[in-house]
């Protein structure tokens, strides 16, 4: 089983030990505030109270045995990269770490941190296309120029069948679900018969989606 | 075009106005901080310093007339509820606000906020996903049963064609996409050949993505 270590239990590394705690997974969770220590104690394996600033701390946790460790500071940004510099010295193999902005992101990625994560900045891009479009729920980019959106179906789309709205020949895009009530339609087929208020969730490249987001539903 | 403004320019509130700005959209950013008004002042239509507490001065920012507010404020719990409150009270239809804990939010969901978001624990979600297995880089939540994962092809399925493979019938779940270097194969055909490496895009129920990631992959 992997070893997993997140230093720093603000919202992002707590929730992180919530869920690694729900998916089964031990965890060493750390934080320099007590506080933090007491709150987390009963979602991971060990929750220890360091200031992971010193490097002979970090030896003394054990660090060395880890897979892969989260580094989660956010205001402090001296604390993350210092902390980020000494786990690569001490040969982690995984280290990943939460960036506050560009500038804090440039550093990471020059010391030599593994995967570098924007939780604001990501969850923001799909809040504003949300808004941006009243028909838009929810937006997921999986590359520069191709996405996932959730769409609700507008009167137009009301009681006709896939095969008849025939959107991969006009739009290039596909609908790979439909969310009608808690269920969730997964791959529909041809005679499926959509509803007003479904919601679509359709895959494609972006002038394509946005194509159909203005034309098709 | 929505009028709407974001209160708060934090990591959060701070990317929304440059989200917006991209979609082409008008905002008014207001922040208490002088600095943060600078920083933001070439992104958003308006950026105003005010501290949003007084509902006199909400007043005088002519919030009435717009559509929909974010109030983006994190560790001052306090200015983000009486903010929301205040806003609901002059009638503006839209309020989405971001939340610090569970507390947080229940209380906002008492005030009338229309949407809450908690950028830190949807990534972490994400996240902890993609550390707790080997194989799977995102994890997207469609709602409590059904999600979207990204699953990297093993050697197992080098060279076979989803109609070898016959995923669908064996496990239940659909692959709707295949990343495939910087390319994204939208709805690919039964004949598409498979590569170790390619990184598929499978919808389902999340039982069945279990079994296809434990033994279809
Ligand atoms: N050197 C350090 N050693 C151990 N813990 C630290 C260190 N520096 C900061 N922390 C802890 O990391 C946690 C997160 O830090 P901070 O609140 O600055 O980040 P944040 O970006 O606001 O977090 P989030 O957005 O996830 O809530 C805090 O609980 C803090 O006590
Ligand atoms: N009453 C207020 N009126 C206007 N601006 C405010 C008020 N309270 C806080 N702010 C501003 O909101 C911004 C975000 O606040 P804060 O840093 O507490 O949140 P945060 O949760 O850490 O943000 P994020 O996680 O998005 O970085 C700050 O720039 C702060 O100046």
């Amino acid at each position: 089983m992997k070893q997993i270590a997140v230093l720093g239990l603000g919202r992002f590394g707590g929730s992180l030990v919530k869920e690694f705690n729900e998916l089964g997974l031990d965890t060493m969770a750390v934080d320099k505030s007590i506080d933090k220590v007491n709150e987390f104690s009963q979602y991971a394996t060990h929750t220890i109270q360091a200031n992971t600033l010193d490097e002979s701390t970090l030896k003394q946790l054990g660090i060395r045995n880890f897979d892969l460790v989260v580094v989660s500071f956010g205001e402090d940004i001296e604390a993350s990269i210092l902390t980020t510099l000494h786990l690569k010295e001490l040969g982690i193999k995984q280290v990943w770490a939460k960036a506050q902005n560009d500038y804090h992101h440039k550093v990471l990625e020059k010391i030599g941190a593994d995967r570098i994560i924007h939780p604001e900045r990501d969850m923001a891009k799909r809040v504003a296309h949300h808004i941006a479009s009243e028909k838009i729920i929810d937006f997921i980019e999986l590359s520069k120029e191709h996405s996932i959106v959730e769409i609700i179906a507008s009167e137009k789309l009301h009681n006709q069948t896939l095969l008849e709205l025939d959107i991969r020949a006009k739009y290039g895009c596909s609908i790979v679900g439909i969310q009608r009530n808690e269920d969730v339609i997964v791959a529909p087929l041809a005679e499926e018969v959509l509803h007003k208020g479904d919601v679509l969730i359709v895959i494609g490249h972006n002038m394509d989606l946005n194509r159909f987001e203005e034309k098709g539903v």
